[in-house]
């Protein structure tokens, strides 16, 4: 099982923010249902070429912010 | 480049758009000629040719529209998503939708209505987001000179595979 983010990491607006962004953009697909958050912004910070690190860091969240498109990042 | 799961796209060359109503932000000649000149980006470099239609239904239909519109997808506001458009397909399929909340613009005093326009008739024919940074297909907006603006080599490659060149 993914092993549950420390809640005292994230704000409440973080988490909402992180959440929204990635059931938008980069939503779970059905042969991946039970990846981590932690996982799901590596895949995210993977896409934009950030530095890797699974955490709702400045740079990530500049990324999150930025207006775009609505079309999801993932193809599937 | 990325193309949507199947690579779906038109099984033909003549394509259809209507501009099914206007945003207040911007003169509607101005609206009419950013939308040809998106279209224009993709039929300089594959095979495709766009027609404008006034009336019925269209392959591409182009509306400006606030918050929850109609499709299952609302818009949010001002910022955040701009626009969004469907992959090639029967109904709503290929058609484009832009967000009215957001201040359009013909240089960068607000949101380019003609580069967000490209991108997203890139959706329209088949195009998913690209990772690479400078792509018209990169999911973030971000302003270039409409006026010497040429298509990334990446955007090119992509409609390329699934339409094949401009042979004129």
């Amino acid at each position: 099982f993914p092993i549950p983010l420390k809640p005292a990491l994230w704000s409440n607006a973080d988490l909402d923010i992180v959440q929204t962004y990635l059931n938008k953009f980069f939503p779970l697909l059905e042969k991946h249902p039970a990846i981590s958050l932690e996982e799901r912004i590596k895949e995210m910070q993977k896409f934009f070429r950030l530095t890797i690190t699974g955490k709702l860091n400045a740079e990530t969240k500049t990324i999150m912010q930025q207006p775009r498109c609505g079309i999801p990042d993932v193809a599937n | 480049y990325q193309t949507f799961y199947g690579s779906p796209r038109w099984n033909k060359k003549y394509l259809t758009y209507k501009i099914v109503n206007y945003t207040p932000d911007l003169p509607r000649e101005y609206v009419d000629d950013a939308i040809r000149r998106a279209l224009m980006v993709w039929s300089n470099v594959t095979p495709l040719r766009f027609k404008r239609v006034t009336s019925g239904q269209a392959d591409i239909m182009i509306k400006f529209a606030r918050r929850a519109h109609g499709d299952g997808y609302p818009f949010d506001g001002r910022g955040g998503t701009l626009a969004h458009a469907f992959q090639p397909g029967e109904g709503l399929g290929g058609d484009a939708h832009f967000d009215d909340d957001e201040r359009w613009s013909k240089y960068n005093q607000g949101v380019n209505l003609f580069l967000v326009a490209a991108h997203e008739f890139g959706h329209s024919l088949g195009l998913a987001h690209s990772n690479v940074r400078g792509a018209l297909m990169y999911p973030l907006y971000s302003y270039v000179n409409p006026e010497t603006f040429t298509l990334h080599w990446d955007d090119r490659r992509g409609i390329q595979k699934l339409y094949g060149r401009n042979s004129a």
